[in-house]
This record gives structure tokens, sequence and C-alpha cells, in this order.
């Protein structure tokens, strides 16, 4: 169980992005590498959040929640037609 | 849609509306299941060139290409990475893996906003008329995040991500998740973003109701919309065979019943398992049900799969009876086999006779449809009620529109009644939800940015909420469906929708996004919430005193309690009118004392701003949960500028 992946919205704080970055998609990509060598972002978001979305496990995500810059981590939510 | 154009005043245009041009500038963004670009409403005729602001895309995938999109349909994207990350890969043999509509809901709500004019459309002959969007010459760019396993957040959001990035004007979500803090609520998260962006994003209530605190969507810088019926039935009467006779509503098409009564018994009594009177699939004995009507009660399973399970079963035709949860509102199908929907009461006597009779028999009379229905409209009974759940002095819905049996654009994949077993196709449909009610209000906010084009998404919204009337004509107070007793703020918002004098209401409460941000610092959201909301960093004032109860906007909800009796709030108001003195008049509950100061504002200069405050005092606390209402007006004896006042005790 503790190996099953989920996918996660990661919100970032984007004025806390270190100046070796050069774009904010390569920070976000350093950050989860950081808690996963093998983890790959499905959707990187600039203008609705600052942010992205991966497939991670809980443990990862736990871990990825104290990465600087990183302020939560929500899992993934069904929504419904109404 | 038919008849909701005429309900709402915007048939005839003249005078009223904006320029076809300005409308055609407008791109009302959908997301939801997609779209059937092949029916008429989606016809480009006449519109001129897509607006040069305009940087979506039409996306191809299955049976889907760029040739689908045109001048009225101008972008159309998928977003399926969460859910096939969550449900597995799309089988495209089963589910278009492309902008085309599977289910039919998200061709319903485009055509709804949007749609071209289409003469002569109908359900079977059900709802004849001419068919159009609320904003008929508005461009739709549809976003499918929604599939056949349901919708997921991540999608949502890079939808939402990506519509900003387009350039819509409108945002419209028929959908909505479970009610949580703004910062844990994807589609509060977007809205804000867009909403920053100058998008309007009208959503969906949910379906929820009669309960309280059952809304979805209720962040301030959303604009929440509830249901209400239109003046049209589809009358399908039950005859017993005691004589007596009772009134329900049914789509029903197909071989009449034979012209005689019929063996009739109740799914209760013709089933061995329990709950059988729900009629759940594999519940009815064949052998009590065959050649007979099946009186169903509703719940658990959708209303026309009921109609599925009686047919299965060898039953010849159903009732289908309300409970006291959808009260007197009948909500019309397009069953598979001749069936009509009666309400609670009339459900009660045909049981009583199904009960006391040794040998029941009943037949069911299609009539058609019927319009200038009265009183209309009623609040629907299951359109989601306040309290706002998340921020209690922010009262929600805000409006509420058409939202009961609305015939709109169907898909040409699925029947209407969605059932795998219909083989049904049909270019229209008619449905129920806050769904449907949604994107009404996302045309009718097209058509106010049309013809304002300046003012911002808390402008339009509170043109559309001042303006709303809460009376019938004929006088009363608009009836709620589920109790058959008026209705309440937390039940319509400021009422419903009244478009023609929304474009010319007087004064507006506008709001920005510094607005908002002091509106989170008030929830006491720490920096790092805020910033997950708001995509920046705001340190709120530590001198400053903030309460969410002022944030500018259009409605009043006051939460009381013993220790807390009296509340101030201060509301500023923008003359989008020509000058002149505006004077205050308060209905206040008896309990509680409404005093507004000053009396009188003065306006001279268009987008002149006056602020007034509101004291709302109890003398006595009341017991928890108490609800009290009023309502606050200000006019200019040519316009008047309404809110509702909604007071609860905790």
């Amino acid at each position: 169980a503790a190996a099953t992946k989920k996918t996660y919205i990661v919100h970032m704080a984007k004025s806390q992005m270190p100046a070796s970055f050069r774009h904010h998609a390569h920070w976000y990509d350093s950050s989860l590498k950081a808690v996963s060598g093998s983890a790959e972002m499905m959707y990187v978001y600039k203008n609705a959040i600052h942010g992205f979305s991966a497939r991670l496990t809980a443990k990862q995500a736990k871990y990825l929640e104290n990465q600087p810059g990183v302020l939560s981590v929500w899992p993934e939510m069904k929504y419904q037609l109404h | 849609t038919t008849r909701t154009p005429m309900f709402l005043g915007i048939d005839e245009t003249a005078g009223f509306l904006p320029s076809s041009a300005a409308e055609s500038d407008i791109i009302i963004g959908v997301l939801d299941t997609g779209v059937w670009p092949e029916i008429k409403s989606f016809d480009d005729s006449g519109l001129g060139p897509v607006p040069s602001s305009w940087k979506g895309e039409c996306e191809g995938g299955t049976n889907f290409t760029a040739a689908n999109c045109n001048r009225k349909l101008i972008g159309a994207r998928f977003f399926s990475m969460g859910y096939e990350a969550s449900a597995g890969a799309i089988n495209e043999t089963d589910e278009y893996k492309s902008p085309r509509d599977d289910d039919g809901h998200g061709t319903h709500t485009a055509s709804t906003a949007a749609g071209s004019q289409v003469v002569g459309a109908s359900l079977f002959g059900y709802a004849p008329g001419s068919a159009r969007g609320m904003a008929t010459r508005a461009r739709v760019a549809v976003y499918k995040v929604c599939w056949k396993g349901g919708c997921y957040n991540s999608d949502i959001l890079a939808a939402m991500d990506k519509a900003i990035e387009d350039g819509v004007n409108i945002l419209s979500l028929s959908l909505g998740g479970a009610s949580v803090d703004y910062y844990g609520d994807s589609i509060a998260v977007g809205a804000f973003a867009a909403t920053e962006n100058g998008i309007l994003v009208s959503c969906s209530a949910a379906n929820a109701g009669p309960a309280p605190f059952s809304l979805s969507n209720s962040a301030p810088w959303i604009t929440t919309v509830g249901a209400g019926t239109l003046d049209r039935d589809f009358p399908a009467s039950v005859s017993l065979g005691n004589g007596k006779k009772f009134s329900g509503v049914s789509l029903y098409h197909g071989d009449p019943l034979p012209g005689k009564l019929l063996p009739f018994v109740y799914a209760g009594n013709a089933s061995n398992v329990t709950g059988g009177n729900l009629c759940i699939d594999g519940s009815l004995d064949g052998e009590k049900v065959k050649g007979k009507i099946v009186l169903c009660d509703r719940g658990v399973n959708a209303r026309v799969d009921k109609g599925a399970v009686v047919k299965a079963a060898g039953g010849a035709g159903m009732v289908l009876a309300n409970t006291a949860l959808q009260g007197e509102e009948l909500v019309a199908d397009a069953h598979l086999l001749p069936a009509t929907s009666v309400g609670q009461k009339s459900g009660d006597a045909i049981k009583t006779y199904l009960f006391s009779d040794p040998n029941p028999t009943a037949t069911i009379l299609f009539q058609g449809t019927k319009v200038g229905v009265e009183p209309s409209p009623i609040l629907a009974a299951f359109s989601s009620r306040g309290p706002n759940p998340v921020t209690p002095e922010i009262l929600k819905p805000d409006v509420i529109a058409p939202g009961v049996n609305i015939l709109a654009g169907w898909t040409g994949a699925a029947g209407p009644t969605g059932l795998p077993e219909d083989s049904r196709r049909v270019e229209f449909n008619i449905i129920s939800g806050t769904s449907m009610s949604c994107p009404h209000v996302s045309g009718l906010a097209a058509l106010l940015k049309a013809a304002h084009p300046t003012w911002s998404p808390a402008a339009i919204r509170s043109a559309l909420m001042t303006t709303a009337y809460t009376a019938y004509k004929s006088g009363g107070q608009l009836i709620d469906a589920a109790t058959g007793k008026p209705s309440t703020p937390y039940d319509h918002g400021s009422g419903h929708v009244d478009p023609v004098s929304a474009l010319n209401p007087g004064l507006i409460y506008d709001a920005n996004t510094d607005d908002y941000l002091n509106f989170l610092c008030a929830l006491n959201y720490t920096p790092s919430q805020i910033n997950t909301v708001s995509k920046r960093n705001f340190t709120c004032d530590s001198t400053k005193k903030y309460s969410a109860g002022d944030l500018n906007y259009p409605s009043f909800a006051v939460p009381l309690s013993g220790s807390k009796s009296s509340v101030k709030y201060t509301r500023t108001l923008t003359n989008v009118g020509e000058s002149g003195a505006y004077k205050v008049s308060v209905s206040s509950p008896d309990s509680v004392k409404v005093s507004v100061e000053p009396q009188t504002l003065s306006f001279t200069t268009m987008n002149e701003k006056k602020s007034y405050t509101v004291t709302f005092s109890a003398p006595a606390a009341m017991a928890s949960g108490t609800n009290m209402f009023g309502r606050i007006e200000w006019s200019d004896g040519k316009h008047v500028v309404g809110s509702p006042v909604a007071i609860t005790w905790s």
C-alpha cells in the first residue's frame, strides 16, 4: 500500500524560486526529483495556480510538502456533474 | 433552449440587448463532458471572424478534428491525464479520447449558454419551438474534463489554466466537489485566477437540496447558481380504477398504453428484497409485474433506471412517486416505457388506493406540452441550499435560473435517458439540474459583458443579483417545491435572474483582487494558504481588523450568537447609471433591528462611489440554528438595487 501512487496537486510559491532556475518548470521538476527520481509531472500549471500535478506515493507527497517553495500538496479529488 | 429566452424576457431584443457585434466578441468557456459539434446549435451562419484576441485551439482526437470547429465553436480541448492516471487508460472504442461528447451533458450546457438559433426544435414533439442559447452570438470554447468515470481536479485545473491563457471571457462549470476550505478546492483556486484575469466564473450550486449547508462552489469570487422551474410542464396523468385522477409529468414517446385500465401493483409488493419499492436492478419479481403498471418510489437509483428495471421485468408502465425529499417537484424523463412522475401527495394517495383495493387498476394519459403554468418560477427541491458551508458571512447561492425540464442540444452518442439500452438518438434533450441553470447565467453574463465591456466579473454578478426578483408579478413570494412554502434567501439567494433589468442596474457592488485578499485575511488564512489561493505573497496587516462580512458583496449573511448580538457591515455602491439620489428601504425581521447609515446616497457622475454601513442588532439571543430574513433596497425611483439579508444564530 505504501508504494501505491496517487495523483497529487502541488502548489508552489513561485516567488521562492532560486535564481539558478531559468524557468519555473525546471524548478518544479527539480523539487519533484528531490523526492522521486522516477516521478514525472502530469500537468504544469501557470495561470490557474503555480504548481504541477504528479503521481506520488503518500510518503513522497509528505516529503515533498517539506521541500523549499512548496506551499501545499493536495491529493486528487473527484468532482461530479450537477 | 426553448421557452427560457421568453421566460427571461430576452426573446424580444430591441432596445435592450447589446449589439450583435459586441456579443460576438464574447467567448464562453465550458468545462464539461465535451461537445457534439454537428448539431445545429453550433452552426456558425452569420458570425464574423473569430475574435482576434482568441488564442485557443481545436484539438483533434478520436473522431474529432480541427475541422469540427467553426466560427461558433471556436475552441475544443480535452484533459484526460488525471482521469487516466486514476481510472486507467481510455478505451477509445468505448469512449472518445477527444473533445467529442460521449454523455450529452456538455453539449446541453454549451448550447444553453451560447447555442445558435435552431427553428423547429423539440424532443419527440415535447417543448417545441425555436431553440437558442442565452447569448446566441457569443462564441463557445469547450474544455472536456469529465469522462465516463468522472471528473478529476487535476484535469479541471489544467482546463482552467488553459482557458485563462486562451482568452475566454466567461467560464461555465456545471460541476463541483465537496465543500472544503477555498485553498483546498481546485475550482475555487482556479476561479480566483480567472476572476483576476477579468473572467466571470459561473458555477452550479449542486443538486443536494433541500438539505441546508448543501452548496458547492461557494467562494465569493464565483457566481453560484441554483435552479428554478419554467412556466412549462409535460402533463401525464394517472387514472385509477376508483375513478380518481392524479396529475404527473412525462416525456414518454412511443406506443401508447392500451385504451383500458391495466392491473396496478406497488413495487414493494412485487419484490422479495428489501428496498424493492425503489425498483433497483433485479429487485422486481417478473411474475408479479408482467403486463402491469408498477408504482416505484423515488430514491437511490436514477429515475430512468427505474423505468428500465420495470420494463426489463415485463411491466407495462410505471408511476414514479416522490418521497418527502422531493415533495411536489415534478421532473420529467424520456422513459423507455409509458411512465409518469407524481408528487408526494399524489403518490401517497395512489398508494392508499393500491393497498386498499384487492384488484387495483390504472392507466396513464400523456398530454404533451403545457405552457403558462403558474406560479413560476418555483425553486427546485433539488437545488442546493445555504447557509454557506465554508464562509457563513457570504450568502450563497447568488441567484437562481431555469434548471428544470430544460431542452437543449444533445450528443449523437447516447439516447435521451443516457441508458446503454436506449438506442434512440435525438438532437435535443430535456434534462434538469443546477447544471442547466448555470449555463443560463453564463450566457446572460456574456450579454452583460457585451453591453458593458469594462465591467468586472463582480460588477456583472452584482447586476444579476441586485435586479433578481423574489416575488411573483401576481403577488406572493417565490415558492420552494420542497415545502410548497415561500423560499428563503438561503434557498434562492438574491432571487431569480431578470437579465433585462440587469442590463441597467443603476448601481453595482464592485470588488477586485485586493478585496478578495482582504477577505482571505478575514478568514485567518495563513500566508501559505493565501499564496495557494492567490499565487502571491500577501501579508495581512496585523494592525487592521478584517471582517469577512465587509467584503463588498451584493447580499448580506449575518451570523449572530449569544455573545455577538450586533454586527456592522460596510458596503460601497458604484454608480453605473444616470446621476440621482437613492433612498434606502429596509424590511427587517421582527426580532432584529437593521439600521442603515446614511439613508440617502447621491450620485452625480458615472463610476462615483459611495459607502454606507448596516448595523444588525438583536436585543435578545435566539436559539441556535434560528434563521431570519430581510431585505435592503436602494432606489432612485427608476432602479431598485436589492440585497437579501439572512441572519442566523449559532
